[in-house]
């Protein structure tokens, strides 16, 4: 039987953290004219050897933990997105004109190892 | 943050915080673009942000570029059905070199698609405008000819294909020195109501929107179709 793995405390773990950044905070709402915001997100946590198996890791974070685990000088994996998507903005420009822009990669979805 | 902002606005294309007087109106293409890209983002269809369904042409930039031209008023209208006569111009200079233009598309709305008050039928002439305005004289010298279209009033939003225009415009920015437009009353006999012809014009000149909706493709942010995103 497998022994149980030390449980590290599940907040403490790579996962993905909600982040919406409102334009108004920011100010740009008065150009920017859609989207008020959107949901950014992060990734952040510890990504322990016992767990890339399952922290939606790649090889090289697997390997790398285990590189970690027997020198510590070697940094462990580090919680990064997996999944991301694009928003789309309109806003007006200085010539007053209306753009429609699509930007890849804006909103982390998931996050892992790597 | 000041420095954030200046990257993120180098992100965006930008130079500096824009800082419009007042909104533009976005045509409901743009905005049905936006929600038709936000909902599948939100469900995690992936779309290809480099073709623009809804207009069946490849870009990832649209740009709404408003008429920045002028009425012309001259005494002496060389025909007396002539209604009204403007310059349309297009500022071209937000297009950065690098993009390719795909779509160009003149809008002009005559004004509200009701049937109200009936208007004469129209007829429009569009024309480039390929020598500098000299001032004082009354219009501009119209060059090459390309709409000749009539119309029944009021008619909503007619649209043109100005993608070869724009292209060379885009090329070579001095050539852009904007389009000539004409609207003539078209006469009938028969006409139901005798169109007392200064109100009629009058209406239209308030009511009369131009605009130039681009695409642009930026091929750095746009790998060809065929050739998987590695």
């Amino acid at each position: 039987a497998a022994i149980p793995a030390p449980n590290a405390p599940c907040k403490n773990l790579c996962h993905r953290h909600q982040l919406f950044i409102n334009f108004r905070d920011l100010g740009w709402h008065k150009w920017i004219i859609a989207p008020k915001g959107f949901m950014a997100n992060y990734c952040h946590g510890d990504c322990p050897f016992s767990l890339t198996t399952s922290l939606n890791s790649s090889n090289y974070a697997f390997m790398q933990a285990m590189m970690h685990v027997v020198d510590p000088a070697i940094p462990q994996a580090v919680c990064i997105p997996t999944k991301l998507s694009p928003i789309s903005m309109l806003y007006q420009d200085n010539d007053d004109n209306v753009i429609l822009r699509h930007y890849e990669d804006m909103v982390v979805d998931e996050c892992g190892c790597g | 943050f000041q420095f954030q902002e200046r990257v993120f606005l180098q992100f965006l294309g930008l130079d500096k915080v824009p800082s419009p007087q007042k909104f533009q109106p976005v045509p409901y293409i743009l905005k049905k673009i936006f929600h038709d890209q936000e909902a599948a983002a939100t469900t995690g269809v992936s779309r290809d942000l480099c073709y623009v369904k809804e207009l069946g042409v490849r870009g990832n930039i649209l740009r709404l570029l408003p008429d920045q031209g002028f009425f012309f008023y001259s005494k002496n209208l060389p025909q007396v059905s002539s209604c009204l006569q403007k310059l349309l111009y297009f500022n071209l200079s937000s297009v950065k070199d690098k993009e390719q233009l795909t779509m160009a598309q003149l809008g002009l709305d005559l004004g509200p698609n009701t049937y109200y008050n009936l208007g004469p039928e129209l007829e429009l002439v569009l024309s480039l405008v390929q020598e500098p305005h000299v001032w004082g004289q009354s219009i501009p010298k119209p060059g090459k000819m390309f709409v000749l279209q009539s119309v029944l009033w009021p008619q909503g939003v007619l649209h043109f294909n100005l993608l070869d225009v724009a292209r060379d415009w885009s090329n070579n920015p001095q050539k852009n020195l904007g389009l000539f437009l004409e609207i003539l009353v078209k006469e009938h006999r028969d006409s139901v109501a005798n169109f007392q012809l200064g109100d009629t014009c009058a209406r239209l000149r308030c009511t009369l929107h131009a605009s130039l909706l681009i695409v642009t493709l930026n091929p750095k942010q746009c790998y060809h179709s065929s050739r998987e995103r590695r």
